[in-house]
């Protein structure tokens, strides 16, 4: 869940 | 980060800046749907936004202003500074058929209902249809400039890299997300038609002209 929250790629 | 990612960014930034100079050196912003423009403007802004709440890297956020300031560089080219060359006969493409199903959607189908997170969500569903005005006009008018399919060409490659950026991820990472997946692979394939004549024309010298 947290890594989908936080949106690294451009 | 990864190569295919890099190479992916690296190609998107390539066909923004192929078509900021196309239309800035021809003077000219003929063939190009000012339609498409206007969705890619409205992709980076709501995806974007993050850009005032988190700070991930100096890539991430410089990558992401260049994309914006391109993007509303490239809109304001046609339909203020290059307004006369603008081809709006043949750019007619109903862009709110597009933007309100998919505004419907991203509150339907989302990882988290916030505010932030829907706008993402719009913001991967509309990128993956965005490109449909500039192929709908390019079959109105049968043809399109060389210049032109370089960048779609390199518009269509990023996220075909994306693509194989997301199965490296998930099998060194286990990182997928499963949305920005399917909006990818809708994308892609929204290009195989252009990438067969791209690569059956344009790069054996020709002109890309579609049957009319």
């Amino acid at each position: 869940k947290a890594d989908e929250a936080t949106h690294d790629e451009l | 980060m990864n190569i295919f990612r890099l190479t992916g960014d690296l190609s998107h930034l390539a066909a923004i800046i192929i078509l900021l100079l196309k239309i800035w050196k021809t003077r000219s912003c003929a063939g190009i749907s000012g339609k498409s423009q206007i969705l890619f403007a409205l992709v980076f802004t709501t995806r974007y936004l993050d850009l005032l709440t988190s700070f991930i890297s100096l890539y991430n956020t410089s990558m992401k202003f260049i994309y914006i300031g391109c993007a509303y560089a490239t809109v304001y080219m046609i339909y203020a500074k290059f307004k006369a060359t603008y081809d709006g006969n043949h750019d007619t493409f109903r862009v709110e058929f597009l933007v309100v199903p998919i505004g419907g959607l991203a509150f339907l189908v989302n990882h988290d209902f916030s505010p932030l997170e829907i706008l993402w969500t719009f913001s991967i569903y509309l990128e993956s249809v965005a490109i449909l005005p500039q192929l709908f006009m390019i079959s109105k008018t049968g043809e399109a400039e060389t210049i032109t399919t370089h960048y779609l060409f390199f518009l269509g490659l990023y996220r075909a890299l994306y693509l194989m950026n997301w199965i490296w991820r998930f099998y060194f990472e286990g990182f997928f997300d499963m949305i920005a997946i399917v909006a990818g692979v809708v994308q892609t394939i929204l290009y195989c038609d252009f990438f067969y004549l791209y690569v059956t024309k344009v790069l054996k010298g020709k002109k890309l002209s579609l049957p009319a």
